[in-house]
């Protein structure tokens, strides 16, 4: 998860900016 | 919007707006500008994917490891779909990737993407002599994405029911056309544009390494992911 953290982060609908 | 089926009436609907390539001045070298622009574009067609795949039906009811898993195997076939089916007919056998950024083969040739234009300008002329109908466009797209083949599978059964919602979609959508081979004939496409996302991803991976070309977070964190 932490290596793929920016789509784990947008998947989940993170409310936190997404840093792309 | 077609035969009364909900799933590709409902693709057809979120399917996105065609991105517009933002052009990059960071750089004199003419080719090295077009290859970062391409690539923020691509970054942007991510983004806009994940939301995408978020809408087809049945996708949000994968588990959240699966839904990754999909998306990091399928997401370079999906958007190739797209970028085939804008280029068809394009003057010139250029490969359309945006309407303001259209690349023929000596200026992909001078960007090193030599290999990605031959494996696109052949998926995009087999597209071309199908005649797809945008209908069976989007349904290729999310069918890309379902049949990923993504390994190890966290709930098979799943991602098994998603495959075979799009499936049924994709039948009932040829069921009213004479031609009875016409849904056999598209899945039967699936294997040249999975061999098509290869050769791009490593056509991009090749440039990153060798060229030093800065990738864009999400844009390297999926190619990592093949």
């Amino acid at each position: 998860k932490e290596k793929h953290k920016i789509l784990h982060q947008l998947l989940q609908n993170s409310t936190s900016p997404v840093d792309l | 919007v077609v035969l009364g089926n909900k799933v590709i009436s409902h693709l057809m609907l979120t399917e996105p707006a065609p991105l517009a390539a933002n052009q990059d001045d960071s750089t004199n070298d003419s080719s090295l500008r077009t290859l970062l622009t391409l690539c923020d574009l691509l970054n942007r067609e991510l983004l806009v994917l994940i939301g995408w795949a978020k809408q087809i039906p049945g996708f949000s009811g994968l588990s959240l490891v699966d839904q990754m898993s999909l998306l990091q195997s399928g997401w370079m076939e999906a958007l190739l779909v797209g970028v085939a089916w804008r280029s068809q007919g394009a003057p010139r056998e250029e490969l359309v990737f945006a309407g303001n950024l259209r690349l023929d083969e000596a200026q992909c040739r001078a960007t090193g993407l030599a290999d990605l234009y031959e494996a696109l300008r052949h998926l995009t002329a087999k597209y071309e002599a199908m005649k797809l109908s945008p209908e069976e466009v989007v349904t290729l797209k999310a069918m890309a994405l379902a049949n990923s083949d993504a390994d190890p599978v966290d709930c098979p059964d799943s991602v098994q029911q998603f495959q075979d919602g799009l499936h049924e979609a994709l039948q009932d959508l040829e069921a009213t056309r004479r031609d009875q081979n016409r849904a056999g004939r598209i899945l039967m496409s699936l294997p040249l544009l999975r061999q098509t996302a290869d050769r791009a991803v490593q056509n991009f991976l090749r440039l990153h390494r060798g060229r030093r070309v800065a990738l864009h977070k999400l844009l390297l964190e999926m190619l990592d992911a093949k």
